[in-house]
């Protein structure tokens, strides 16, 4: 266990390496155990954006450590081959800049795995290769709407 | 494994029969704050096994079933059909799997792969390996993962192996 | 105690059925103690946006539950009469829709109060008086740069 | 009471001097994620009198001085000053009240009203009455105010009488 525990982790700060790298340009990061006992100790996060000290994630801004977080988690899903990616507004505290990064390692992944994004965020709108609109025009009843990007037409669907 | 449609019928908000039929690349679901886009999602977990209410964010179980408004009633049943495209992700001799969960006001709930019924832990058992669970994202998980001494963590990492 | 404590209660739910409607058109609102007991019990919160059932505030969408809090801690410093509102980043959540709403609510408190936000939504920085822009073009050093929307001019301040 | 004037020099990612004169109104401040917004508001809660490092988002007292970087070395002391208009809402016998904290790598804190030095209950005191601390609204407040059961509630409605 502990063999197999050291090489997944080894694995996972590789694919985390990439990733951050990836969302936060010049970026490091790195996992690190707590403590010399490898099944009980705490995982420790460490990143150091660009220019920045390289410190624990919890101790940076809102979006940097959703940033960080968000980094590490798409590592992690990776690492176990995910066919689906699921992720509800994480682009809510992430600046312009910061989501056009997301946006491009998501396209990147979504060769291999499908990937469902719900968002306020226009441009993560119109990154994405369908849209459906969800609105409650008849109140308290969820209505769809899909809009196709690539014609431009609205259908109602369901 | 690759999710092809989503179907809701009396799934919370959706009280009408509801399609997704989905392309490939990323989909993004939009709308106003209240208007359902987290309903569908926690329908796509409840469907692959999900039990834990407050995951749902459900008091009881019958929340799930659409409650009625000023100018309808409330349902009996809520459902949620997934269907999949098996290449290998799920251990069945299918090429396509469909996974369908009901619950009725009664307290009796139903589940049934490929229209033939089962257990929950049937249903569920599907998805374990496929980490299908911990594919969803929101900001409640990842505030989690920043409390920096949590088990999640460790869990997470441990379920690749 | 329990005299001035129930009048401020009745005060705070007038304050706040103003300040929701205000967020959510033809929204309800009401705060009611949980139990008999006035210094004691939980004190709840339950909202009934345009169509829907009135329900606890915790039972709602994240936009919705964020509305429904911002109203009701927005009605709490008015009865106060706070001479100053800071918020930081609450419009995230939020739908096009409601942040028009919640920025014209606060251009009215405005007029006795002074109100600082930090935004990364276009229509708040829009619908502002004066804007700060914060950058590090410096790593890891704040600048600042004041920016006129009057005479759309940009100042290097400090 | 207004908050006419904001002075960084030192504090968190300020290690230059700036200084923000507030205009009437509604003021926004925008920029990239991490460029110091939240420090602001930081600076302003640390020079009102807030102690709680975890509310500062501090390990310990010495992290609200500006660190270093690659560049430039750390600097020796944090120190925020806040100019007010003074219509009531400051219980002294000035219309224009300086409020400014300092605080030294030796571990040294100082208080000054007015360039006169004081003790930190003396600043706090000043702005117990005005409901300042509860005037800061961010998500982690609204979270907290979400939970039903917690004090929180009550605690707010308390300080309004
Ligand atoms: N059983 C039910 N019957 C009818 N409506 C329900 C039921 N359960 C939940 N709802 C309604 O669904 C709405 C919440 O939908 P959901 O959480 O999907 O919103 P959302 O689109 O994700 O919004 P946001 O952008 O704010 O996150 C609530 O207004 C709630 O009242
Ligand atoms: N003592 C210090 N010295 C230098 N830099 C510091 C110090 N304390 C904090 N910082 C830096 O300030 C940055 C955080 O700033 P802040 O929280 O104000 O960001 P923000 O503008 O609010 O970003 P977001 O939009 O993500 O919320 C962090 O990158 C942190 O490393
Ligand atoms: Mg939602
Ligand atoms: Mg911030």
């Amino acid at each position: 266990a502990v063999k197999q525990f050291r090489e997944t982790f080894a694995g996972i700060r590789k694919e985390f390496q990439f990733t951050y790298e990836r969302l936060s340009p010049n970026g490091k990061a790195d996992i690190r155990l707590s403590g010399d006992d490898i099944l009980e100790s705490n995982i420790e996060v460490w990143v150091q954006p660009e220019g920045k000290r390289l410190k624990r994630m919890e101790l940076f801004s809102t979006g940097e450590k959703t940033l960080a977080a968000v980094a590490l988690l798409l590592a992690i899903m990776r690492m176990r081959e995910s066919p689906i990616y699921i992720m509800d507004e994480i682009d809510a505290p992430l600046d312009e800049n910061n989501i056009e990064r997301l946006i491009a390692l998501l396209q990147n992944f979504s060769e291999k795995a499908q990937i469902l994004l719900v968002t306020h965020n226009r441009r993560t709108m119109e990154a994405s290769n369908s849209i459906y609109g969800i609105t409650m025009e008849e109140q308290g009843v969820s209505t769809v709407l899909s809009i196709n990007l690539n014609d431009k037409r609205l259908e109602l669907s369901g | 494994m690759k999710l092809k449609e989503i179907k809701l019928l009396g799934f919370k908000s959706f009280s009408k029969k509801t399609e997704f039929k989905l392309k490939a690349g990323i989909t993004t679901f939009v709308g106003p704050n209240g208007c359902g886009k987290t309903n569908i999602i926690d329908a796509i977990r409840w469907c692959t096994g999900e039990t834990g209410t407050k995951t749902l964010r459900a008091e009881r179980v019958e929340d799930l079933i659409f409650a009625g408004t000023e100018s309808r009633p409330p349902l009996g049943m809520a459902e949620v059909k997934l269907v999949f495209e098996n290449n290998g992700g799920i251990p069945l001799d299918y090429e396509e799997v469909e996974v369908k969960r009901q619950f009725f006001r009664s307290g009796e709930g139903k589940f049934l792969i490929n229209n033939t019924p089962c257990r929950l832990r049937d249903i569920q058992n599907l998805f374990a390996n496929s980490g299908f669970r911990s594919a969803i994202l929101d900001q409640q998980m990842i505030e989690d993962f920043l409390i920096s001494d949590s088990d999640m963590r460790r869990e997470l990492l441990e379920s690749i192996a």
